[in-house]
């Protein structure tokens, strides 16, 4: 059963879907699995829905993106385990769950995951070849039209930062922009990314503020308070431009456009010495600290319907 | 099975706008091969940068000689990395 899974541990792609439809079995009454679309080398793109009633307003969760960062969908396991766990046990959790769904994209970028595990650990990007060039794969972080093409992005396909071709061109973008225009009551979407300790709001690609600059930056620092109340890890927080550098065609600054007001990225933890491979005995420390931001940012998503 | 015996990963701290500068041009070396964990944004920031063992000499050298500090934060990737396999494969044994 789950129970028996290892979360102290790093697992490869067979192992984490098979853990997601051991999850889905256990709790059917709460979780279920749908399949949002196919990435370009035709894995499901697996989305987990914690549901306790339908017609609901819904919190995106997703981790992944960037396949090197192991952390994030080690955490991502953590937290769909700790949904069923809390449910019915923990009050703010319970009363999240029976206003809102929860949707949780462990494995954002199947492909460049697999790659991690087969070919080349330090895979960042997608696999989708770029015609006219040798270079393979598009950063999936820099694929959203919001300021698409601008500043902080690349052009050239052998570069990490690699736009793409044109907006959405990486089926597993389009398919989360297609899940969030067709549910239309996302109200809070965060991307889980390591490394660097920081809690991100919109904008990347432009230094105009967000509209709900004030209120995001006060979440957010309740949030890495949170964080930071368990293990003192230190976290830096701001809009993206001014607490790291541009990046154009950002998730977050799309998720925000298309007016989900909550819209944030986490960089996970490093501890300052291991970067993209921090050792395995610190994923729980690491999704246990995430996990009280996360509650922060879904109870007051709750508790300010929009 | 791409490996990386020897590479490292320096945590450079860079102290003004001139070393971002320089930095940059050196991200964009493409022969050396450099992967920017942490890009060069500005002096606040730490830049992490992974070096294949055959750019190593000629990166330290270049650091050395516009004296911008760094230290070497993981000595041999590839060990980190085998660390890792060796946690995996002990643990693999979960049931499908």
């Amino acid at each position: 059963s789950t129970d028996d899974f290892v979360y102290t541990n790093y697992h490869d792609l067979n192992s984490i879907y098979s853990f997601m439809d051991m999850l889905v079995a256990e709790n059917s009454n709460l979780v279920s699995k749908i399949v949002i679309g196919q990435s370009y080398e035709n894995r499901p793109l697996n989305v987990l829905k914690f549901s306790t009633g339908a017609n609901r307003p819904g919190i995106w969760i997703d981790t992944g993106i960037h396949s090197r960062e192991w952390v994030t969908q080690a955490s991502g396991i953590w937290f769909s385990k700790k949904i069923v766990t809390d449910y019915g046990r923990d009050p703010v959790l319970t009363d999240i769950l029976n206003n809102y769904d929860i949707f949780l994209e462990i494995v954002t970028n199947p492909d460049g995951f697999a790659y991690t595990h087969s070919r080349d650990r330090m895979w960042r990007k997608t696999r989708k070849p770029n015609s006219g060039s040798s270079c393979v794969g598009v950063d999936p972080n820099r694929n959203w039209d919001a300021g698409f093409g601008g500043a902080g992005s690349s052009s050239s396909p052998c570069t990490e930062t690699y736009r793409g071709p044109s907006a959405h061109s990486e089926p597993e973008v389009k398919a989360i922009v297609d899940f969030v225009k067709s549910h239309g009551k996302i109200k809070a979407f965060v991307s889980i990314h390591s490394y660097s300790q920081m809690l991100l709001y919109p904008y990347g690609y432009t230094s105009t503020p967000a509209k709900d600059q004030a209120e995001l930056h006060e979440l957010a620092r309740k949030a890495i308070t949170s964080l930071q109340s368990l293990y003192n890890t230190r976290y830096t927080y701001g809009s993206i431009i001014s607490t790291i550098y541009q990046a154009s065609g950002g998730t977050i600054d799309w998720t925000y456009n298309q007016g989900i007001k909550y819209s944030y990225t986490f960089e996970l933890r490093d501890t300052g010495r291991y970067g993209f491979i921090l050792p395995a005995n610190q994923i729980v420390p690491t999704a246990e600290e995430t996990w009280l931001a996360l509650m922060a940012i879904m109870e007051h998503t709750k508790n300010n319907p929009y | 099975k791409k490996t990386f015996e020897g590479d490292q990963v320096l945590r450079i701290t860079p102290k003004d706008e001139a070393q971002i500068s320089l930095l940059r041009e050196l991200s964009e070396q493409e022969h050396l091969g450099l992967d920017f964990w942490r890009e060069p944004v500005h002096e606040s920031l730490p830049v992490d940068v992974h070096v294949p063992f055959h750019s190593l000499q000629g990166v330290r050298a270049f650091l050395g000689y516009h004296q911008i500090q760094y230290n070497v934060m993981i000595m041999d990737v590839q060990d980190l990395l085998d660390d890792e396999e060796r946690e995996m494969v002990k643990y693999r044994s979960f049931p499908r």
